[in-house]
């Protein structure tokens, strides 16, 4: 749908006007913490898989144990958004992390330099991007 | 800022690079012309000159509109979520979310749906990719993986700037007064 300006089309005509984020159930998991278990905290796992915070295995054997590498992935996701690096599901992640965003990632076999500053060479992306 | 493996880049005989529009997508001039805006950002501070033709399958960028899955393995999720993915040089191949509501000019930040996203915002972003930057952690560069909704964010960033001046050098014809820092206009929506 394009909108030509900010008013040409009423919300009411927008057959997805009232639709969120896909993410948007990710705030259920605010507060959750290292030793948990929850409900629908794979689809997190996912999340942070795709975007490379979580490098290894298959996204379809992601369990719903908050584990150590759900911790590791948000310390490190804390780190590239420039965010306290708790390893928790503190109330600002979990703002950054519902925001749209590109679907490149941001890591590839579990390196990163995008928080590192001025490098020339960075472990970014697969073959595919 | 950051780059993609091994550096890749746009070989030195091709600086002068053109796009074109899936033809199915049928795009409105408005929204082709939001695309060109965010070409010319890049052009103003690199020798690289981007130019629109009508041959699709011969254009070294590729821009197209999809839903969900759409071939390349990376599925889009509808409103919001993700927007976009664009892919290293030489690929060219510049994909969008069909299903966003996607704003071509005005002033995003007014716009009455809480979802509306400013197209030219997301397009400087993946040219970005196109032309061999990855994703920076500096907030205020157009490279930064996250927009929120009615948000605009155009202007190339100093970081941004050094990232692809160290790909392809600068503008010869540039007197150096086009960079700028980013400047965000931003209204927190119910997104975030």
């Amino acid at each position: 749908y394009f909108f030509p300006n900010a008013s040409a089309i009423p919300p009411s005509l927008l057959p997805n006007f009232t639709s969120g984020s896909p993410w948007d159930v990710f705030h259920n998991f605010t507060g959750c913490h290292a030793g948990e278990k929850r409900d629908g905290l794979n689809k997190l796992k996912k999340y942070f898989h795709y975007f490379g915070y979580i490098p290894d295995g298959s996204p379809n054997n992601l369990t719903d144990d908050f584990d150590d590498s759900l911790e590791a992935a948000i310390k490190t996701y804390q780190r590239n958004f420039n965010l306290d690096p708790t390893g928790q599901l503190d109330e600002a992640t979990m703002k950054q992390i519902v925001k749209p965003r590109c679907g490149n990632p941001d890591i590839v076999n579990g390196t990163t330099s995008m928080s590192s500053g001025k490098t020339t060479s960075s472990l970014f992306h697969t073959v595919g991007h | 800022y950051t780059f993609f493996p091994g550096t890749p880049r746009w070989p030195e005989d091709r600086r002068d690079l053109t796009y074109a529009f899936l033809p199915g997508n049928n795009l409105p001039e408005t929204a082709k012309a939001a695309f060109t805006r965010a070409f010319q950002r890049w052009a103003e501070v690199t020798p690289l000159t981007f130019t629109e033709t009508s041959s699709y399958g011969a254009a070294d960028i590729r821009i197209g509109f999809f839903s969900g899955d759409h071939g390349d393995g990376e599925a889009f999720d509808g409103v919001l979520g993700t927007l976009a993915h664009a892919f290293s040089p030489p690929n060219g191949m510049f994909h969008l979310d069909r299903d966003e509501n996607w704003m071509v000019e005005g002033d995003v930040t007014q716009a009455s749906v809480s979802t509306t996203v400013d197209l030219e915002s997301v397009a400087v972003h993946e040219i970005g990719h196109l032309l061999g930057l990855g994703h920076s952690s500096v907030e205020e560069s157009i490279m930064y993986p996250t927009i929120s909704s009615r948000t605009r964010k155009v202007d190339l960033a100093a970081d941004d700037v050094q990232g692809i001046q160290i790909l392809y050098g600068s503008n010869p014809n540039s007197n150096g007064s086009s960079t700028s820092e980013s400047a965000t206009q931003e209204r927190e929506s119910s997104d975030g």
